[in-house]
């Protein structure tokens, strides 16, 4: 690995095993913190600066390109099972800056800072002319499309009454005409057969969250509804670290919501920032 | 894979960015 004394930073290959080994990290990190939207995995290592550190220790300054997979962030699947969002699905990519300690062969991310953005419609269109885009999340069709299936999924439950969490994709179809939504939702402390007033009904303490993907189909007179739901057995403590060592340190309070329906479905996240 | 060169320094050479895993958006 060359060394830039002058410079204060060493440079080590972005396909070095040692840098792919503190992106890994990063990855994981990004994906055990993020608290909307979907797993993302590495893509490309574009930059990586390794800077000495005082008393002891070194800092990796890695810049990443990911790619959201279709996994749900919640989803306790782990990420190697994930797929990756092809680009015909509308792909969505993410850069990302960390910096990660390097300190008694253990490695804690200190900062972490990712905005995520969708391949342009031009490019999906190149690829797939048919394809559907995706949708504003705030798209009439997209939200009457989350509204019925959720209706439709809470009709047909003889479990909890479950509410809607976050509407993290929309796709208007064509042919035929329809409109594809996946969201998330959780479960209540209401029966779904008794509720009367959704109002009154709270998320459990001990979340219990489920991942939904809907087709709705219009028709004269009428539209078809296609729902399935994945409830998640266990329930995955966002923000709970893996990462241990005295400096590791996030401030979940510091993590933005979910962008709330932009003019594109671009959502930025910090993860977390304390050195 | 792009390869960069730092000149006037002594950083020498530096391959990245590193390879594309999937596709490039």
């Amino acid at each position: 690995v060359p060394l830039a004394t002058d410079l204060g930073y060493r440079q080590p290959n972005c396909d070095d095993p040692e840098t792919e080994q503190v992106a890994q990290v990063a990855i994981d990190y990004l994906n055990s913190n993020v608290l909307w939207g979907y797993k993302h995995t590495l893509n490309q290592i574009d930059k990586v600066k390794v800077w000495p550190r005082r008393p002891m220790g070194e800092v990796y300054e890695l810049e990443i390109d990911t790619l959201e997979t279709t996994c749900y962030a919640l989803d306790p699947t782990p990420l190697a099972n994930c797929s990756v969002r092809q680009l015909a699905e509308h792909a969505v990519e993410g850069d990302c800056d960390f910096h990660v300690l390097k300190m008694n062969g253990q490695l804690t991310v200190l900062f972490a800072k990712c905005h995520s953005s969708p391949d342009s419609a031009e490019d999906v269109l190149k690829v797939c002319p048919n394809c559907p885009l995706l949708a504003l999340l705030n798209d009439t069709h997209v939200v009457h499309a989350v509204d019925v299936a959720l209706k439709t999924f809470n009709a047909q439950s003889n479990g909890s009454y479950y509410k809607l969490v976050e509407t993290s994709r929309g796709q208007r179809v064509l042919l035929p005409p329809s409109t594809y939504v996946e969201f998330a939702v959780a479960a209540t402390d209401c029966a779904a057969k008794d509720v009367t007033d959704p109002a009154n009904c709270n998320l459990l303490s001990e979340k219990q969250y489920g991942f939904c993907k809907a087709t709705v189909f219009e028709k004269v007179g009428g539209e078809d509804v296609e729902v399935a739901c994945t409830l998640f057995q266990a329930q995955p403590q966002p923000g709970a670290m893996k990462e241990a060592g005295p400096t590791t340190a996030v401030d979940l309070a510091e993590t933005p919501r979910p962008p709330v329906l932009g003019a594109q479905m671009v959502g930025a996240w910090l993860v977390g920032a304390k050195m | 894979h792009e390869v960069r060169v730092t000149v006037g320094g002594s950083a020498g050479f530096s391959p990245c960015p590193g390879r594309i895993r999937h596709f490039k958006v």
